[in-house]
């Protein structure tokens, strides 16, 4: 795992409660607010389970710690969106909280209502973008969240050691974790 | 993507890679068209393998000051060495080379937040 420069995190005490909120402006509709809103929660609840910290969703986006929205092409902060695959998301360091998807991906929540070869999973993006908020950067552990790619119709949503033991430097232990609710395979992968 | 079809034509001047085109055409598979570099050896000149190195600026691997870079179609010093450093940085076998696995991974769809020190912007403090 690794993190930014200067390893910033949200540096009220613990434990934290972040907010977030969806832009009403910046939106798609190829998916549901309600699919948008469970898939972005359970993205929440991966990281919530291992750290002391918990996500509540608000309605006041502008007093949102975390801003969430899909926006296309050049939308103001120097990195623009490129249309069809190529970058999918990107998210700011601690203390930020800008989250932008780029509405131009066929974003997926069931990859077996929606075929296209091109579907990229939401969930498993908002998980990995949901790190760099907390303040992970990416890491060189191909099965880790935190690694800086995803296939299209691949599904990663599952935190692995990697990004527990980084999540965990920077916020501590979630009291309820216990490192026995991990499935074999990730601990022997990681202890390797 | 998948590279099991792999053509050796490199890649033609007539065609324009860019990552923030937003014409249609090009947006079927970003970046899809480096594969046409695999194999391509360092001194050699290849058209269109400015843009890799573009690619290689932006998420890192590149120091240099962007505006001070030039970006030529030389397969180059510059770029073999942010080719070793991609490989390690991913967790590739490091060949310094444009082997199918490194093009394979190149082109698949990424998060936009770089792989080294992260961008300013990124790290910008709420104000």
């Amino acid at each position: 795992y690794a993190f930014f420069t200067g390893k910033p995190r949200w540096s009220r005490s613990i434990p934290i409660t972040l907010t977030y909120a969806f832009s009403k402006e910046y939106v798609i509709n190829s998916l549901s607010m309600l699919e948008i809103k469970d898939a972005f929660q359970r993205a929440f609840n991966h990281w919530a389970s291992v750290i002391p910290v918990t996500f509540m969703e608000s309605n006041d986006y502008g007093f949102a710690d975390i801003k969430i929205g899909f926006y296309k092409g050049d939308h103001g902060d120097g990195e623009s969106f490129d249309g069809v695959l190529g970058v999918l998301a990107h998210a700011f360091s601690p203390e930020t909280g800008r989250f932008h998807l780029d509405a131009a991906e066929t974003w997926a929540v069931d990859f077996e209502r929606e075929k296209s070869d091109v579907a990229i999973d939401l969930e498993s993006v908002a998980t990995h973008e949901i790190g760099h908020l907390l303040g992970l950067a990416h890491t060189s552990v191909q099965e880790a969240v935190m690694f800086p790619s995803l296939k299209p119709r691949e599904k990663k949503v599952d935190l692995k050691m990697d990004d527990i033991k980084g999540i965990q430097a920077l916020y501590g232990s979630n009291p309820n974790f216990s490192y026995k609710a991990l499935s074999e395979s990730d601990t022997s992968t990681n202890n390797g | 993507p998948c590279l099991s079809t792999r053509t050796k034509t490199f890649f033609s001047p007539s065609k324009t890679i860019n990552p923030t085109n937003h014409d249609h055409k090009f947006q079927t598979y970003t970046w899809h068209e480096f594969k046409f570099f695999v194999d391509a050896s360092k001194g050699n000149k290849i058209n269109g393998i400015s843009e890799l190195k573009k690619y290689f600026h932006r998420f890192g691997y590149m120091k240099m000051d962007y505006n001070s870079l030039n970006f030529t179609d030389l397969f180059d010093d510059h770029l073999e060495h942010a080719l070793i450093k991609y490989q390690e940085k991913l967790g590739l076998l490091v060949t310094g080379k444009l082997d199918e696995n490194t093009v394979s991974q190149i082109i698949s769809p990424r998060c936009g937040v770089s792989d080294s020190t992260p961008k300013l912007f990124m790290h910008a403090k709420r104000n």
